[in-house]
């Protein structure tokens, strides 16, 4: 197997860039937070406040299991939440500075990983394609 | 780094076997396909016919954008279309006797990877989670 240096890289050279990450702001309701799932295509993103500070996670199956009634989903619902009221606010963070070896254990269990700075400002995300992509060519016979 | 056996394991030794695989049939319109995502809490799923060989795969984002119209999302369009008609049915597959290695490569792109047997009978799936556990615990310094 190949060194192990690729493990003490920083997130912050291997992250997408909060410019580049789809997300939603707190205010906007399940509707809006819907339409920007779906046009983006992505499953799930974070939620900022207006300052940019991370504020929780919303996906697809948060926002469909908020208004499934007893009989049926209830699209008329949509509108009338706001993305605070239905999102994940316990995620995990990393700083900026942290290594890729760090972010190992973490990404066990969540697709994706929010990265602030020393502010606590978001500043991007580590995905599991992007550490996939390491470990496929530093993890060869 | 620890040795790369690891690498030479078996996928059907890792993966979730069918009989725990939230799915959807041929034939079943996107409404039911959308309950089934929002009770399994899961974002693609793999659709089977009923000799439960692989037809391809259906998620939300594939969901509501087969129902995104000009202005909106038409929710009512949900039970007038079939999962074949929306799912992506072109998926990579790997036979039950593949190496972790060979599935690596193809979890860069896939969350998952539909594993099916000789008689290309669906029997279970590999997922990002279980190889990320793996690399975690195999590549350490
Ligand atoms: N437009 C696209 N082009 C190419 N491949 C695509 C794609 N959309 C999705 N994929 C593939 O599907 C995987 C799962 O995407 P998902 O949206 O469920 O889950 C995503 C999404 O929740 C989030 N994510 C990734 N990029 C993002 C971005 N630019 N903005 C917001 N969230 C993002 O991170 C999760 C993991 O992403 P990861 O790349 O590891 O894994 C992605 C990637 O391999
Ligand atoms: N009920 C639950 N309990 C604990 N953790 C959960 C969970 N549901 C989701 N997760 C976490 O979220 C990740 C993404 O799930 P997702 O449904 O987008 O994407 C999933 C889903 O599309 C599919 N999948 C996983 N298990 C499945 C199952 N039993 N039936 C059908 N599809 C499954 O494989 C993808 C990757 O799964 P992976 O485990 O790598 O990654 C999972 C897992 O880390």
């Amino acid at each position: 197997l190949h060194s192990g240096e690729f493990l003490e890289m920083n997130v912050q050279e291997l992250m997408i860039p909060s410019e580049r990450v789809a997300h939603v702001q707190l205010g906007n309701n399940l509707e809006h937070a819907l339409l920007v799932l779906t046009k983006s295509g992505y499953t799930a993103i974070p939620v900022l406040d207006v300052h940019y500070r991370l504020q929780g996670l919303i996906s697809t199956p948060i926002v469909m299991d908020a208004i499934l009634g007893l009989q049926r989903i209830e699209f008329d619902q949509l509108d009338q939440k706001k993305v605070e009221e239905a999102m994940n606010s316990s995620i995990p963070r990393l700083k900026a500075n942290s290594t890729v070896q760090s972010s190992l254990a973490l990404l066990i269990d969540h697709p994706f990983l929010c990265i602030e700075d020393d502010e606590e400002v978001f500043v991007g995300i580590l995905t599991r394609r992007t550490v996939l992509q390491l470990l496929n060519n530093n993890v060869r016979r």
